[in-house]
């Protein structure tokens, strides 16, 4: 599903390069549950953006379900976006001026979904995440453990068969954190492949795989 | 220092009210180290806003250092909340124009402090962090857990004496939050109050007393 070869990306800030990514290969297959660790700007983020086609490398190939990403115009890396993959970002993201369920709705907007179905699918998502209570409130009216939590639902409506979740635990006290996991193992052995990464140790022992990043190389890369 | 009580705060969103804080008691001595627990969407960050000054509450009272927070002027609270405390902020907040090191210097500039002397200053509270390396990027430009970082120092620059902390480590992962947690407990050490917020149970093992809070109202306060 996914194969990365030689990944890299570096930045420019002011007329310094920050080289975020320095060489990255691995391969995931279909249906697997992947952790992500390693140190504050190890490369974790970077690393998932491009996984999500949010960015492009500097160097290196992604091949997605077989497709060399970098093959593909903005269009199809936006339909592939919309389709395959739900992103759940470490900064969330959420669109201010929308209610938690519109913007839950938002990948079913784009995806042309008739307003009854979607709103009927961004309810039961945010249910899931037990802010069924909270439907109409706007981002700036949620804790932060409530805004990661629309995150995730938006992430999870459109069905994905690859879920990207950058930190996703990392503002939720660890019985709101446990359900969200079991939520993940739920979709997982639905058959989506889920890529995690996280800072804590009891996420990561969830998952099948793990993958540790260190100043922009893979170090480790071990069966649990 | 902190004189808490029966503290209330009923937020509205659109017709809906929202009861987020129900009554809650205690007092803090100065010098103390207090952790605050309890589940997402319980009310910690509404506490800590409004013992940061940042907001005011909608029944019960509020005495910092003696003095009856309700009484005071808009310029009077801005003073104590310049000089007196030093707030990290769940979602950071960071100015997204200011490099991380003018963002670290804010405080002191509203302070009036000279350009010299506040540069060196931030400079040094942000290698205290680990970011001497990264003092000229935007927050765009920093990885979650830097950001996070910028944060704290910008908490600190102004040697508080009551530091507030929002999950000050729920971006980093376990060697860089122990830095941080370090890093508390010697401004503790010197003679620093600090109240954190914090999902994460190591982090709040460091504290020496717990306020355990659900659904808005205080179920447990223990020494540790
Ligand atoms: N401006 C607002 N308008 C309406 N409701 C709000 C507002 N801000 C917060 N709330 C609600 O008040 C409750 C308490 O919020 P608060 O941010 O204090 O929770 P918290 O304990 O910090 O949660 P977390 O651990 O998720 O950060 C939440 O249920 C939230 O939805
Ligand atoms: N747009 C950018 N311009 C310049 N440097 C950047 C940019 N984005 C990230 N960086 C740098 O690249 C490095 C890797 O960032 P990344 O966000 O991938 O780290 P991370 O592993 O996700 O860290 P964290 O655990 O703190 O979230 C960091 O040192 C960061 O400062
Ligand atoms: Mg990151
Ligand atoms: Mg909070």
């Amino acid at each position: 599903m996914i194969k990365v070869e030689d990944l890299r990306k570096t930045y420019r800030a002011g007329l310094v390069e920050v080289p975020a990514l320095r060489g990255v290969s691995f391969e995931v297959e279909r249906g697997e549950y992947v952790a992500i660790v390693g140190p504050s700007g190890s490369g974790k983020s970077t690393l998932m953006h491009l996984l999500g086609c949010l960015d492009v490398p500097s160097g290196g190939r992604y091949m997605l379900d077989g497709v060399e990403v970098s093959t593909l115009g903005e269009d199809e890396l936006a339909r592939v976006r919309n389709r395959k993959i739900g992103f759940v970002f470490q900064g969330f993201h959420l669109l201010p001026r929308l209610t938690a369920l519109e913007n839950v709705e938002l990948p079913l907007v784009y995806r042309g979904v008739d307003a009854n179905t979607r709103r009927e699918k961004a309810v039961r998502a945010l249910e899931m995440v037990g802010l069924g209570a909270r439907v109409q409130h706007y981002p700036n009216e949620l804790s932060g453990g409530e805004q990661q939590r629309v995150a995730i639902a938006r992430a999870m409506v459109g069905e994905p068969i690859l879920l990207l979740a950058d930190e996703p635990t990392g503002n939720l006290d660890s019985r709101t954190g446990a359900e969200v996991l079991d939520l993940f193992q739920r979709i997982n052995d639905a058959g989506c492949t889920v890529v995690m990464v996280t800072h804590d140790m009891t996420a990561a022992s969830r998952a099948k795989r793990l993958l540790k990043i260190r100043d922009g190389v893979l170090e480790g890369d071990e069966r649990v």
